[in-house]
């Protein structure tokens, strides 16, 4: 067995569990946060069998997209004249970043 | 050293932390959600010595109980009669799903 | 790779980030609570390749500072002098406790 551990954006959680759930998946979320964006996302774990790995690689795929998300840093006390543009940055933020772990013991109690 | 994660029901998660503790284990508590049930759930991570692994799982087992729990999935819309027929459905919830990682290195700063 | 998961005081967690973002490490962070004394901290993992995990222990163990937590446990029912006495315990809180794993395969959608 393995622990697959993927953050995702808010926005595809929902989707993405109710395909796992209907391929027979199991997984539990976490509420998190991203380091950079500071920005809340979620963090599912699931302990998938070994042979089913590449189908919920396949699947997270399927339901998680590529956004672009616009970060105004606080800008730096310049001139009067510079302090009135904001800078705007465009950060992609993947679908999905997937974490595959080994599993040496799994008991359901 | 080993990385023991467990998905516990809510209910049992103070009696499993004060046992744990009790019995010198260390561990950390997130909040989590099941992606079936979309109910709350605890998820506790405790790095346990090689030795104690056996003795973690026995608490664990020892505090955790096996619960029914009675989802009421959202009827499709049929005919009069049958919306009138809510279809309850018993749903088994293990005390405990644990799963045991291999820790390659633990520093304590 | 390898997946790099500390326990970090709150106080600490935001000086920390900043300082990871800033070396090009990528994290996310978790709402915890500690199992024995039962206060928020915060648990931040991150994927590191496996040249720079040296340098992201060090950082942390930068970042991260040792301190004393008062612990009022509830007293017993003694008798009426004893009852006036508070019991103060000091409890050491480690910096960070850092749980390094192997991740088997790392994936970004
Ligand atoms: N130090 C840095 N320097 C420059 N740009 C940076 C950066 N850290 C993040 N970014 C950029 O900002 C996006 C959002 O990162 P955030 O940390 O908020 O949210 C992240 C984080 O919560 C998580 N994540 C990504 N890589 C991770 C890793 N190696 N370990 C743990 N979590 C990771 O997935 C979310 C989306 O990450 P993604 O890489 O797709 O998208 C990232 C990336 O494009
Ligand atoms: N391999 C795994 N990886 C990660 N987390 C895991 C896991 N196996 C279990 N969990 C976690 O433990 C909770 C209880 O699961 P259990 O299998 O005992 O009890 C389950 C099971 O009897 C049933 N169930 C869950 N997923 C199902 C599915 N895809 N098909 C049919 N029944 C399912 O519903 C109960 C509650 O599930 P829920 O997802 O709400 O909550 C799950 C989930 O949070
Ligand atoms: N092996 C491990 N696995 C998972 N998480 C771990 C861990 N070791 C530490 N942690 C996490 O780090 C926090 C600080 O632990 P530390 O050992 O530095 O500082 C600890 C330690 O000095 C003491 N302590 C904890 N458990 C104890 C126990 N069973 N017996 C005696 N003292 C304990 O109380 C402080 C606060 O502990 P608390 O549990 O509230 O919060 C812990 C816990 O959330």
């Amino acid at each position: 067995m393995k622990l697959v551990i993927a953050v995702v954006q808010d926005g595809d959680a929902a989707a993405l569990l109710e395909k796992m759930v209907e391929n027979g998946f199991r997984a539990t979320k976490l509420a998190s946060t991203g380091g950079f964006l500071k920005k809340g996302n979620t963090t599912i774990f699931a302990g998938v069998e070994n042979e089913r790995i590449q189908e919920i690689i396949h699947l997270i795929k399927e339901k998680c997209c590529v956004t672009q998300q616009i970060l105004t840093p606080i800008t730096s006390a310049g001139g009067p004249m510079e302090s009135y543009l904001p800078h705007l940055i465009d950060v992609p933020v993947s679908g999905a970043n997937i974490f595959v772990i080994d599993v040496e013991q799994y008991i359901k109690v």
